[in-house]
């Protein structure tokens, strides 16, 4: 499974 | 005919950049468990809540004909990014499916 790391990442415009 | 679409239709969706912010988040990106850029919020007052046709839940698959398959999301935030900024177009052009359908 993918690192936990980029699991969460959101990025706002 | 009205029979069920099995596979996902895309559909290529124009945001015109009539707001000072586009007002979406994404998640997602190579490497994680969603592997394309999914819309996870569209702000009200935001281009892309008065374009109208953008939902949450929606991947996208291009950004003004650039592939997002394959982009970490960092790579595909600075191509939404630099897409909202540059001043050569007054709109974004959005392909995304709603998966699941």
């Amino acid at each position: 499974s993918p690192p936990k790391e980029y699991e969460d990442e959101v990025t706002f415009f | 005919t009205g029979s069920p679409v099995p596979a996902p239709t895309a559909t290529l969706v124009r945001v015109m950049k009539n707001a000072n912010t586009l007002g979406i988040a994404i998640e997602g990106g190579a490497n994680t468990h969603q592997p394309l850029p999914r819309i996870v919020t569209i702000q009200k007052g935001g281009s892309a809540h008065n374009c109208g046709q953008l939902k949450v839940g929606q991947v996208i698959l291009e950004v003004n004909g650039i592939f997002l398959r394959g982009r970490e999301h960092k790579d595909a935030a600075r191509i939404i990014a630099e897409a909202f900024k540059t001043k050569e177009k007054d709109h974004i052009d959005f392909l995304v499916v709603e998966p699941g359908l």
